[in-house]
This record gives C-alpha cells, sequence and structure tokens, in this order.
C-alpha cells in the first residue's frame, strides 16, 4: 500500500458524504446502495464513520461527470479513465468523480460500480495506488462479485496505518494475494488446460504456459465472471476439451475457454453418494479414459466414456496411491500425476503404481 | 502516400504510451526538438517506472505485456506523483 504524498488525512473520524447526481444507467436505489456499501469496506476495518447528507456541502461529494468537468483532469469517454478522485482536504478535497460514459452496473457487465466507489474512496481517505495485483487499490479495474468482496489485506493495513484499527472485538483480516515462488504457498486446485496449468487460489488463478518462464497471475473473474472463488477441484477432459470445475456440491464444465450453459449442475449427477458434500482434488487420464475423484481419505473412478462412476468404489487413497496423505490437487502431465497435500507435490507414476518423486508445491514456476 | 500499416501502428502505440505515462507518471514532454534523445531517455525512465510498479518485466521497451497493461481500463489518479 502507499500513502498519498504529504500524506494527507481526514482529522476527524465522523465523515459526511453527498450524492450529488446519479447515473441513468443504474437505478437510483442501486447506486446508493453501491455507495453506502463501498464506504462500508473502508469503515468496517477502522474507527471512521460516514453519515449521508443533502442540500448541504459534505466531506466526500459524489457524483458522476462528462469529460471536461472543470477540475483539471477531464474524463476521456468509454473505457480508459473510469473515475478519480481527491486526496482528504476542504472542497474538492474527498470528492469522487465517476465518468458518466462508462457503463455502469451492479454486476459482472460493464463496470461495477461498488468496486469502483470502493477504489476511489480509498483515494479520499488518503491511500494511493498500491503495486499489489490483488488490493483494491490497485489501479487497474477488476471485477469481483460484491457478494464475495473481501478488503484485500493489504488495503487494511495501509487505511489502518492512517486512522487505526476498527473499534470491533475482533479485528477484520482479508485475503492476501499469492506469490508464485512463496514457499509457503498452497493450492486449492490445478488442472490443465489447453497445454496450460491453472493453479487455483482462492480468487486467484496462477497460469502457467509452458512457453513462458514467467508465471501470470489473474482473478479467476477475469475470464470467468460467473464461475466463484475457492474452487476446490478441477480436471481436464483432454479428449472432449472440457474442463470440469468443483465447489461444493456444484460443479461446472467449461468448454474451450468458455463456462458452458446450464451449469452449475450438482455433483451427484456424476454418480456421487448423497454424503459426498464436496471433492477435494481430481485428475483424468487421458489414455485410460478414467477420471480419479479424492474425497477425504477415498477416491472414486469414474468411466468418462460410460459416463459413469466404475464398480467397486470408494477406495482408499492409500492402498492405491501409497502415503501421500489427503489430497488437496491433482493433475497429470506427460504420463504422471502430480498430487499436492499442503506444500509437498508427489510425482506418480500410474503404470508403476508408486511414487516416484517428491518436490515442492511451487516447483513449477521457476523460482 | 498512405502510410504503412506497420509505421501508422508505431504511431498509435507511441501515442498511447506517452498519454499514459504523462496522465499517470508524470512524463512531461520537453518542447525543444534537438533534445530528441532527452526526450527518449526520459520516456524510457518513465516506462521503466510504470514497468517496475505493475511488476512487469523492466525492459523500458513497450512490449505486449506492457501495451496490455496499459490499455487496461483504470483509475484516474496517477500512480506517482501528485
Amino acid at each position: 500500500y502507499v500513502f498519498t504524498a504529504g500524506n494527507p488525512k481526514w482529522k476527524k473520524n465522523n465523515l459526511t458524504y453527498r450524492i450529488l447526481n446519479y447515473t441513468p444507467k443504474m437505478r437510483q436505489a442501486d447506486v446508493e446502495e453501491a455507495v453506502r456499501k463501498a464506504l462500508h469496506v473502508w469503515s468496517n476495518v477502522t474507527p471512521l464513520t460516514f453519515q449521508r447528507v443533502e442540500d448541504k456541502e459534505a466531506d466526500i461529494m459524489i457524483s458522476f461527470a462528462y469529460r471536461d468537468h472543470r477540475d483539471n483532469s477531464p474524463f476521456d469517454g468509454p473505457n480508459g479513465q473510469l473515475a478519480h478522485a481527491f486526496q482528504p482536504g476542504e472542497g474538492i478535497g474527498g470528492d469522487v468523480h465517476l465518468d458518466e460514459e462508462e457503463a455502469w452496473t451492479k454486476d459482472g457487465r460493464g463496470y461495477n460500480l461498488f468496486i469502483v466507489i470502493a477504489h476511489e474512496l480509498g483515494h479520499s481517505l488518503g491511500l494511493s495506488h498500491s503495486s499489489d495485483p490483488g488490493a483494491l487499490m490497485y489501479p487497474a479495474y477488476s471485477y469481483t462479485d460484491p457478494k464475495e468482496f473481501l478488503l484485500p489485506q493489504d488495503d487494511i493495513d495501509g487505511i489502518q496505518a492512517i486512522y487505526g484499527q476498527s473499534n470491533a472485538a475482533v479485528q477484520p483480516t482479508g485475503p492476501i494475494t499469492p506469490q508464485a515462488c512463496d514457499p509457503n504457498l498452497t493450492f486449492d486446485a490445478i488442472t490443465t488446460l489447453r497445454g496450460e496449468i491453472m493453479f487455483f487460489k482462492g480468487r486467484y488463478m496462477l497460469r502457467k504456459h509452458p512457453a513462458r518462464a514467467e508465471t501470470e497471475l489473474n482473478f479467476i473473474s477475469l475470464f470467468w465472471p460467473n464461475l466463484p472463488s475457492g474452487i476446490q477441484a478441477a480436471y481436464e477432459n483432454v479428449e472432449r476439451d472440457e474442463v470440469l470445475l468443483f465447489k461444493e456440491d456444484k460443479y461446472w464444465v467449461l468448454r474451450g475457454y468458455d463456462v458452458a450453459p446450464g451449469y452449475p449442475k450438482p455433483i451427484y449427477r456424476l454418480g456421487f453418494p448423497k454424503t459426498v458434500k464436496r471433492v477435494n482434488a481430481a485428475y483424468s487420464d487421458e489414455t485410460t479414459g478414467k477420471t480419479y475423484f479424492f474425497v477425504a481419505d477415498r477416491y472414486w473412478r469414474y468411466d468418462e466414456n460410460k459416463r459413469s462412476m466404475d464398480h467397486g468404489y470408494p477406495r482408499k487413497i492409500v492402498s492405491d496411491f501409497g502415503k501421500i496423505g489427503r489430497v488437496d490437487a491433482a493433475f497429470q502431465k506427460d504420463g504422471h500425476v502430480y498430487f499436492f497435500h499442503g506444500t509437498t507435490q508427489f510425482q506418480f507414476d500410474p503404470r508403476a503404481k508408486r511414487i516416484v518423486g517428491r518436490m515442492k508445491s511451487i516447483s513449477w514456476f521457476n523460482c | 502516400f498512405p502510410v504503412a500499416p506497420e509505421t501508422e501502428d508505431e504511431g498509435k502505440t507511441l501515442q498511447l504510451v506517452e498519454s499514459y505515462l504523462r496522465n499517470f507518471y508524470d512524463f512531461q514532454r520537453d518542447h525543444h526538438p534537438h533534445l530528441r534523445s532527452n526526450n527518449e531517455n526520459r520516456l524510457v525512465e518513465k516506462l521503466k517506472e510504470m514497468q517496475a510498479f505493475f511488476g512487469l518485466k523492466v525492459t523500458g521497451k513497450p512490449d505486449l505485456d506492457t501495451l496490455g497493461m496499459m490499455k487496461k481500463p483504470r483509475c484516474g489518479v496517477p500512480d506517482i506523483g501528485r
């Protein structure tokens, strides 16, 4: 996180705000809800309070503006610059301006008003842009489902460094952006996808292309806004060019790079008993057409051609795969299966039916 | 003569880079044409600053990743300076 140059801050904790005008692209109530929710993002982690006022000057004046709106920072039409705000201070200090020509929405289409206002309020309170790609104060727009939004730890640390902690008995914490070369990095799910490897962690996806040395970090929502964060298992059916993604008792299908319509569906369609509430990991053996699902200390085997579970399952993981413990994530590449358990990765040879290698979880990232 | 597409692209790229760095990285163009190398050096320095901020490879060149980042919708507040 970065403070705005000169460390400006409000000298009081009880601030006022006013919504000067509205965009015709959203219902007024939705605009007000987005503002309220955005202010709560910051009041929830600091002693700050925000009271709405009408018909008089407020500390934070929120308005939609068009091109040159007489603050020396003209907007540029659709896309590009979405909004800007001013550091704490009198007059225009603290004010938030939103580019009227953007496609403002309350969901994943266009630009989510809540996300953008929450970011701009960071400036109104004295924060500058953060270089943490997962931070709310990162300069580039990225969508997160407002229902799932949690203020990242980087932003919490920044705003509390200015205004102190919240008065709540338990201090709120936020998600931390995964670092590819963090030796303590563990994964929720891993799958191949058309020659690349996708490592899922919280609301992020680390993407490893075989021809590129760097690992790319993106929000899952950047590619698939309708997918939830916290994917728990995933596997690729190379023959059908599909990837199946699991969370709790539901699964989605990616066909190519797009979420197929009609999903999510209950995992019970695949033949799991009702006692199974979630899938921990999965991989599919391209040569045999068999897919292996790992749940707690057991696993099921699914026949992709018959599209049904094989008989005689579940079996104990340890009896057929050895001492790999609970499986967090798994994928198959070049004939070997890679099981991830915490920060440990086991390389398993399905023909020899034994573990042939043991590495760190981050071995794929050229650290 | 019609401008060759690559040259036109270069022009657009330079325009994008300069306006991005002017808006968000306090790049000031020097209005003395005879000091062209100065300008280029300053542009490279600012480009490196932007690449370092976004965790991109610091090349000082408008490579694909850098241009991709510059085209992303974003906040209008500068990343450095007031």
